[in-house]
């Protein structure tokens, strides 16, 4: 089947997001409890945090500023502990 | 600022540095240079200092590594990861490694090394990264005229929290970052652009447009690394679809966002006497083709269309517009209105029957 148009390019931005969160939010998803509640999405509460220390509108959600910020270059170490 | 975890630090102050490698896109004298200033910018204001060493293990080793170097953060290419430091400590602790993938510069193009080195020795020292978009412990790389650079206050705070106070005479300070809705918030200036407001001021700049609520502070180096910081005056050219920024005697013209020349252009050349120094304000009137420069007690009118000034100028500013003293901060126009702003205060001007009809808070625009 052909891919959907804007199908590559969302699954980039998951990819982007995941790294990032990975990299500098200690977003760790395969350590999640399955008896966790699942009304909180890690991803939603990891993205809420870099939303919050960047000063960017807190959406939980990969909107355009938030891609923006994690496209930029920047220093390698984590922005949450070591 | 943030520190590290655990709040790791340094227990000895006289600590040691080695250049391990170079970079092949910079000069080694250069390097040299550059990462000299860097520790420089930290041991200015804490009671820290770093001695070269060139052999031997050194507490903390700089390198430019690429791609997995064996320290369980392998670097990325290109863009992206720029470099990384590890907090203080023995063996690995406190090192500085920077991508080689990145192209490292002494100026604005690549990734200018010595803002780097300089991040990065901040958590080899023991910080971590603040959420002060201003400080240099930002995460995200931004550039600024080495020359122009001042240790930021938040900076200072974080480092003098772990190693106290610098041992010279003199307490340095460094600039803060602006917040938005601070109510004695003042400008440098102030311009349209394609409907949107810029307010600049320091080496910031707010973004504004009518219809969305929010309003965006930058670095003006993030959109234009060849301006100056501390814009002194603006304005929007409507019919040319220019804005052109004034600093001392110098002057930028932007088309949109790009800048339409790499070098500015002298005020001079509009007509200006040598005794005109630096301009305070700028608007310029679409209906009139006329553009209004404001200076000290005084302003000059000139016509963009005839590309001269007018003849009988300069008046005194507070002749023809009441109300407004002199030293104005910032101007522009917006539907019927003039906007002045001095210090923390704005004045809406109606020009139509030439009076103040409104005083408002600087940042009025910024819906605080």
């Amino acid at each position: 089947f052909p891919v959907a148009p804007g199908t590559e390019d969302e699954d980039k931005n998951t990819q982007l997001v995941e790294n990032y969160l990975r990299n500098f939010y200690k977003f760790e998803p395969e350590k999640q409890s399955p008896f966790k509640n699942k009304n909180t999405n890690p991803l939603t509460e990891k993205l809420k945090e870099m939303q919050t220390f960047f000063g960017l509108k807190v959406t939980g959600k990969p909107d355009v500023e938030t891609l923006e910020v994690m496209k930029m270059s920047r220093c390698g170490v984590p922005d949450v502990g070591q | 600022y943030r520190l590290t975890e655990g709040n790791p630090k340094w227990e000895r102050k006289d600590l040691t540095y080695r250049i391990v490698n170079y970079t092949p896109d910079m000069n080694p004298a250069d390097v040299d240079k550059a990462i000299q200033n860097a520790f420089k910018v930290w041991s200015d204001v804490a009671p820290l200092t770093f001695k070269r060493i060139y052999d031997g293990t050194a507490d903390i080793m700089m390198s430019f590594e690429i791609g997995d170097h064996r320290d369980n953060s392998p670097f990325d290419g290109p863009n992206g990861l720029l470099a990384h430091a590890f907090q203080p400590g023995n063996n690995i602790g406190g090192d500085v490694h920077f991508d080689e993938a990145e192209f490292w510069t002494k100026g604005s193009k690549g990734y200018n090394l010595f803002f780097v080195a300089a991040h990065e020795l901040g958590h080899s020292l023991g910080l971590s990264h603040s959420d002060d978009p201003g400080a240099l412990m930002y995460p995200t790389y931004s550039y600024i005229e080495p020359n122009e650079f001042r240790l930021p206050q938040d900076d200072i705070n974080g480092i003098q929290a772990i190693y106290g106070q610098s041992d010279g005479p003199i307490k340095p300070t460094g600039p803060t970052t602006p917040v938005t809705c601070d109510p004695k918030l003042t400008f440098d200036a102030v311009a349209t652009l394609r409907g949107e407001l810029l307010f600049f001021k320091d080496r910031y700049f707010w973004r504004k447009h009518s219809q969305i609520p929010e309003v965006e502070l930058n670095f003006i180096s993030l959109l234009w690394p060849n301006l100056p910081s501390g814009i002194q005056a603006a304005y929007e050219n409507v019919e040319k679809d220019h804005v052109f920024l004034f600093k001392e005697n110098k002057y930028w013209v932007l088309n949109g966002y790009e800048l339409v020349y790499n070098h500015p252009k002298s005020i001079y050349d509009l007509g200006f006497p040598k005794n005109v120094k630096r301009i305070n304000a700028s608007y310029s009137d679409e209906n009139s083709g006329k553009t209004y420069f404001f200076v000290g007690d005084k302003y000059w009118r000139y016509d963009e269309n005839r590309q001269a000034m007018d003849q009988g100028y300069p008046r005194k500013i507070i002749k023809d517009f009441p109300g407004i003293g002199k030293n104005v901060d910032a101007v522009f126009q917006h539907d019927r209105y003039i906007y002045f702003f001095i210090g923390n205060r704005q004045y809406q001007f109606d020009p139509n029957v030439k009076r103040v009809v409104s005083v408002m808070k600087s940042n009025s625009w910024f819906n605080c």
